[in-house]
């Protein structure tokens, strides 16, 4: 975070920001469903902070290493734990020495996703002296309330039998916000089956805006989780900074490659690309294993390796360094000091092995990595973020957003190896979830009646999808191959809290619409009733999910003309005229009516028509566009997703 | 013979204001299918009694059979594995 939220417009240095007007979050409290918190940490210390909001119902409980009286502060307001579901289970007893049976955070994971959200200002923080800075939440006057449900058995999971009752917990509290950067496998399950989207269903009714990740299991399509449409999944992206390497190669060319090497570099060193010593159909790569390494060979020298490697294996065949060439991962791992490990792509990776193969004694000099930042770096959608489209319901959007997640330096549990002094880099969309938690605190402050879905429009409909500020560039997509982003990758785009503190107008929803998307998705009546807890019955005509009325229209199997409609709420000026301006998909026909929107002191919302028809005479992938509503003041861009499906079967 | 695992049972939105009473229907609601208010007890992990009406419980498949068809449980859903991102 000494980056993100600059790169976000959120520099505490600028007075034109809405920092200041959305009083740093105060007021709001943010829950995190996660893996415990770190309460020493700096980061959530209580400095400025008044009193606890007054209607908070919510406590902390004490527990191993955790003391309520002395952990909990103005700052970490709630601290609970909840582990009945994973015992029972995965049977007693289970192996807890590797983690605390309390609120304190063992792994690291929640202590960092907390101080990215709300963690207060904490000065001259680095990783080792890389990415320096300011390290604190999105709204450092946040108050923050822990629901430890995910423990550090079997590396960190949780089960959904404990997020539920977190979950119901919070509610009963008085959370403003839940935070879940946790995320289900493919393939997902449907939302009737998903426990965090029926927990979150019942939040959002109760006016708690749910932010969720979308998962780690990118580049593929598909892959996105948490596809409720009452929650805010997000992806992540890179930022304006990067960490490049040089690699001086023995004939004096210097190429680059990206690390988080903070040793001393290596002098001239001898390079080697190893020879497996067998063949082994198991292994990937030469790297992998101890048994395919020629010790003799690779001892005292840094190695070339191709798609992966085994640091393990590596550091045990006395290897002192290693460049890798893979495909982008954007998973930088920190280097040990005295074990550089240096990722490129295949370009810089053959000219490497060229230059192996052109002299009889290649060498190679590893220097430390430096930091760069600004506006020559763009940034891009991570290549580990999930994509969609939403295999559980292909009509809604998701991912909804992107914000920062790739190389976050956040607090930490200080029990890790690569935690310096309480503060570690990583990267994935549990960090980016916690970025637009924190901005939604702030849009909360600004605009307390705004509903979950109000807040979830402004964030998507002024999302950024070109470069930084002035650049009409669009942003990419990391993977194989790099390629222009599109709504599957970041949804609206990148998030940019200080447009969406000001959308002009709102695509809303409510009780009434997520009850049309349940009875579209096959709720029947007695099941809906029982959710909406009286009597509700699904009109005769079976809604269609394609008018839930999201911030953007997809439409996975386009045949006939089709008429889909959407409202959108006037939050600006009270007398407005906004027009409509279509950037349709290709061979796809875009009509709005009315294609002009009046508003005034007794018009705020508004229903318009759009027709969508095609051209295309054969099935096709998806084409993407825009409808987007101006005042010239305002820009309210909805993404639109089309899919031509002409032959009466799929194909991807 | 037959395994048991958690299951979360899931009612839709509560519907007493006071939780004690939910808590109540929930075990109740276990009672009828695995016999008694003391097994009942035994077998329940979670009331979900605030936000939303439900509980966890160690259940057989027959007693989710069983379960799934009374009226007011609106699904059962096995519990599950979530990972960090």
């Amino acid at each position: 975070t000494t980056r993100s939220w600059n790169f976000l417009g959120l520099s505490p240095h600028s007075p034109s920001n809405i920092l200041p007007k959305s009083k740093m979050g105060d007021g709001v409290i943010i829950g995190v469903l996660d893996t415990g918190i770190w309460p020493e940490s700096e980061s959530f210390n209580e400095k400025g902070l008044g009193p606890v909001p007054f209607h908070w119902k919510g406590a902390c409980e004490s527990g191993e290493n955790f003391n309520t009286t002395i952990h909990c502060n103005k700052k970490i307001i709630g601290a609970r734990w909840f582990i009945k579901g994973l015992l029972a289970e995965y049977g007693e007893p289970l192996d807890t020495s590797t983690d605390f049976l309390s609120p304190r955070d063992a792994n690291g994971h929640g202590t960092a996703i907390s101080s990215i959200a709300a963690g207060s200002f904490v000065y001259n923080i680095s990783y080792k002296g890389l990415g320096g800075g300011t390290v604190r939440g999105g709204a450092p006057n946040a108050r923050l309330a822990m629901y430890k449900v995910c423990w550090n058995l079997f590396n960190g999971y949780c089960s959904s039998a404990d997020i539920l009752k977190a979950v119901d917990v919070a509610i009963h509290e008085g959370v403003h916000v839940l935070s879940l950067s946790l995320g289900d496998s493919v393939p997902i399950s449907t939302i009737v089956d998903d426990a965090i989207a029926i927990g979150s269903y019942h939040a959002v009714t109760r006016d708690i805006i749910v932010v969720c990740s979308a998962g780690n299991d990118g580049p593929f399509a598909q892959t996105v989780t948490n596809t409720a449409p009452w929650v805010i999944t997000v992806a992540a992206s890179t930022m304006d900074r990067a960490f490049p390497t040089s690699i001086t190669l023995g004939n004096n060319i210097t190429l680059q490659g990206q690390s988080l090497f903070t040793g001393p570099h290596t002098g001239f060193t001898r390079l080697i690309y190893p020879k497996s010593t067998k063949i082994d159909s198991t292994s990937t790569s030469i790297c992998d294993s101890l048994s395919s390494l020629n010790k003799t060979m690779v001892s005292g020298n840094v190695v070339l390796c191709f798609t992966s490697y085994s640091e393990e294996a590596l550091r045990e065949a006395g290897c002192v360094g290693v460049i890798i060439a893979t495909n982008p991962s954007d998973l930088m791992l920190p280097s040990d000091d005295d074990f550089p490990n240096i990722q490129v792509d295949y370009e810089v990776g053959t000219r490497i092995l060229s230059y192996i193969r052109s002299t009889s004694a290649p060498l190679v000099k590893l220097s430390r990595t430096k930091t760069v930042v600004g506006k020559l770096i763009s940034a891009k959608v991570a290549a580990f973020s999930s994509r969609g489209p939403n295999s559980a319901t292909p009509a809604i959007l998701k991912p909804d957003v992107a914000a920062p997640g790739v190389n976050i330096l956040a607090a930490y549990s200080p029990l890790r190896s690569y935690a310096d002094g309480g503060y570690a880099v990583k990267s994935g969309t549990s960090l980016s979830t916690p970025h637009v938690s924190g901005i939604v605190a702030l849009l909360k402050v600004m605009h307390p009646s705004w509903s979950p879905a109000a807040i979830r429009s402004a964030l998507v409909t002024t999302a950024s999808r070109n470069g930084p500020s002035c650049s009409i560039l669009p942003i990419f997509a990391e993977g194989s191959p790099r390629k222009l982003a599109n709504p599957f990758d970041y949804g609206g785009g990148i998030v940019n809290p200080n447009k969406a503190a000001y959308p002009g107008l709102v695509y809303d929803m409510g009780r009434e619409d997520y009850i049309n998307f349940l009875c579209a998705v096959g709720y029947n009546t007695s099941a809906l009733s029982q959710i909406v807890g009286q009597v509700t019955a699904c009109s005769s005509t079976k809604p269609s999910v394609l008018d839930v009325n999201l911030p953007s229209i997809t439409i996975p199997n386009l045949r006939d003309n089709i008429n889909l409609t959407r409202s959108v709420t006037n939050v600006g000026p009270v007398d407005s005229v906004y027009k409509v301006d279509i950037d349709p998909p290709l061979g796809v026909n875009v009509a709005v009516r009315p294609d002009t929107l009046v508003f005034n002191s007794s018009v705020k919302t508004i229903t318009f028509t759009v027709a969508v028809s095609t051209t295309h005479h054969v099935n096709t992938g998806y084409y993407f566009g825009s409808l987007t509503w101006t005042d010239g003041k305002h820009v309210v861009t909805s993404a639109l997703s089309v899919r031509t499906q002409i032959a009466d079967y799929t194909d991807g | 013979t037959e395994s048991s695992n958690v299951h979360i049972v899931y009612l839709g939105e509560t519907q007493h204001d006071n939780p004690e009473l939910v808590v109540d229907l929930h075990h109740e609601l276990l009672a009828s299918v695995v016999g008694s208010k003391e097994l009942a007890s035994e077998l329940m992990v979670y009331s979900y009694k605030h936000g939303f009406s439900g509980f966890a419980a160690k259940l057989r498949e027959s007693q989710v059979q069983q379960l799934s068809e009374l009226p007011g449980v609106v699904r059962i859903i096995p519990n599950s594995l979530h990972k960090l991102e």
